[in-house]
């Protein structure tokens, strides 16, 4: 007799870990890390997508727990059970993953020393989106625990498994049912440890940008911060204008549901109508709730009545209240209220005098003002004014992003420049990436 | 092959009954099973876990259900399925 098949009608669905294991030798970023990989395995070749958050509203809540914890299925010490998932559906527990906390959990570790956590969670998530257990030696989805299965960075799953989840969610879009896939990039993912510690930082990447010398591909207000977006990176300023982190954040590990394979974006602002964020990236556009992306996304941006081809900038001019798109030399003026563009549109050379024709994007800010973005440089043309406000344009990376003169020339200048700023000093021909010997740490937050 | 020990045969039931391939208890005969349904339960069990399905609970079998694994049931309850 097999179980009725249930499963997710969404394809955007959040996680986290609520609780972790208390006396493991797994840190918790591990532990997230080990977690994203096994749904990743999952959402490699299906439709689905899934994102962490932090809040209490996660679709897959996951816990390590022992013995009965009230759901029905109490655990019982080392071995035995060792975890159980909840199957989709409408009941406030579905896709909710518990783990016996009694399990010596385990990461690249030998057979022989406890449970790996890995192979375990890929198993569970399975259940999570709908898959009953099978008895077919090969599965991930017998009910057995077979021992560790390898790196998580490569694992691939067994055919009868892929099959069986194609079979409720249909295959991802440019994966090929019958090839094998390669090997995924792997710098755009959560880091593991080669063995197991409490390793809190992320290392940076060799291709981050620097704030001081980038011209932005989108910059935006949004709930009253600005938000300047660089590549697959972003950089974020309070309402009082302070840089969060000098570092920049993946923007897929802040917006979630954006895919992860998306190099940049092209513009982005939030709705004055319901103040939901909208992306814009070539022909298509997300539309966001706070940070997790809305069911049904991406659009194309003829919803818009845009033509193909995306826009370089998009703001909400707060003198009227309508948005602006632009591209190229052109430019729509857009009723957000009403969803429709207003006739007339598009029109040649911007409203605004003293800007320039070509945009990078444009934003408005809470001091009534407006902002465009072009190259390195800004312009800001006060309330209600049609001309770019007298000595403008200035430097997007000195007056907002906290960079020098001559950090703003380039970043081999900013060791010296902001141990400068900062009053450490810096001896002749030393470089200091870390920054650490001159007491300036960086902290860069990413949730 | 020699008659499973008591204790043995306990855990055995409890194991079937918990992963779906026994019916719940009984309220008014408990844990009690013919021997007939038990055979069958261990054969189906047998066969799911990639064993001969000889339906007698020997060695291999106890082994198999001392294995650390999922708490979900392999096979829907039996009496939880709904009337047409």
């Amino acid at each position: 007799t097999t179980p009725a098949l249930t499963k997710w009608n969404k394809r955007n669905l959040s996680w986290r870990v609520r609780t972790f294991p208390r006396d493991s030798s797994l840190g918790r970023d591990t532990v997230r890390a080990l977690m994203y990989y096994a749904l990743k395995v999952w959402s490699d070749i299906t439709p689905l997508n899934f994102h962490e958050v932090a809040g209490s509203n996660a679709d897959i809540q996951i816990d390590f727990s022992k013995a009965d914890h009230n759901d029905g299925y109490p655990f019982d010490g080392p071995g035995g059970t060792v975890a159980h998932a909840f199957f989709p559906g409408d009941h406030h527990t579905a896709g909710d993953t518990h783990f016996d906390d009694d399990e010596a959990w385990t990461f690249r570790s030998s057979d022989a020393h406890g449970t790996d956590l890995f192979a375990v969670a890929v198993h569970e998530f399975g259940h999570a989106i709908g898959l009953t257990h099978i008895s077919a030696i090969q599965s991930i989805m017998r009910p057995y625990y077979q021992g560790p299965v390898g790196d998580p960075l490569k694992y691939d799953l067994p055919y009868e498994d892929k099959v069986r989840i194609w079979q409720l969610y249909g295959v991802r879009e440019s994966v090929s049912p019958t090839a094998k896939p390669e090997a995924t990039e792997t710098d755009n993912h959560p880091f593991l440890p080669e063995l197991p510690d409490n390793r809190t930082t992320v290392p940076l990447r060799k291709d981050v940008p620097h704030r001081c010398n980038a011209n932005f591909d989108a910059v935006a207000q949004i709930r009253g911060e600005a938000f300047f977006f660089k590549g697959k990176y972003f950089w974020r300023l309070t309402r009082d204008r302070h840089l969060v982190s000098l570092q920049p954040a993946q923007i897929h590990r802040f917006w979630r549901g954006l895919p992860l394979h998306l190099d940049s974006v092209d513009a982005v602002y939030e709705r004055t109508s319901d103040h939901k964020i909208v992306f814009f990236k070539g022909d298509r556009y997300w539309v966001f709730k706070d940070n997790n992306v809305e069911e049904g996304y991406p659009r194309p941006v003829s919803d818009f009545s845009l033509p193909p081809g995306g826009i370089d900038a998009a703001f909400s001019w707060a003198h009227n209240d309508k948005t602006y798109f632009f591209k190229d030399h052109l430019y729509w003026r857009y009723d957000d209220h009403a969803r429709r563009m207003d006739p007339g549109y598009p029109a040649e050379s911007p409203l605004w005098r003293g800007i320039p024709s070509i945009l990078d994007d444009a934003m408005r800010w809470s001091d009534g003002a407006s902002y465009f973005f072009r190259g390195k440089d800004y312009w800001k043309v006060l309330d209600s004014e049609l001309e770019a406000a007298p000595g403008y344009p200035q430097s997007t990376a000195k007056d907002w992003l906290v960079c020098s003169d001559l950090q703003a020339d380039g970043p081999e200048n900013e060791v010296r420049a902001e141990g400068a700023r900062t009053g450490a000093r810096s001896r002749p021909g030393q470089h200091d990436e870390s920054r650490s010997d001159s007491g300036y740490e960086v902290c860069s937050c990413t949730s | 092959a020699p008659a499973p020990r008591t204790e043995d045969l306990s855990l055995g039931v409890e194991w079937l009954s918990r992963f779906g391939y026994l019916p719940p208890p009984d309220p008014v005969t408990g844990q009690l099973q013919t021997q007939e349904e038990l055979a069958k339960a261990i054969a189906a069990m047998q066969r799911f876990g990639g064993l001969e399905a000889t339906g007698v609970l020997d060695e291999a079998t106890l082994k198999l259900m001392k294995t650390p694994r999922c708490s979900l049931p392999d096979l829907a309850v039996p009496g939880a399925r709904r009337k047409r």
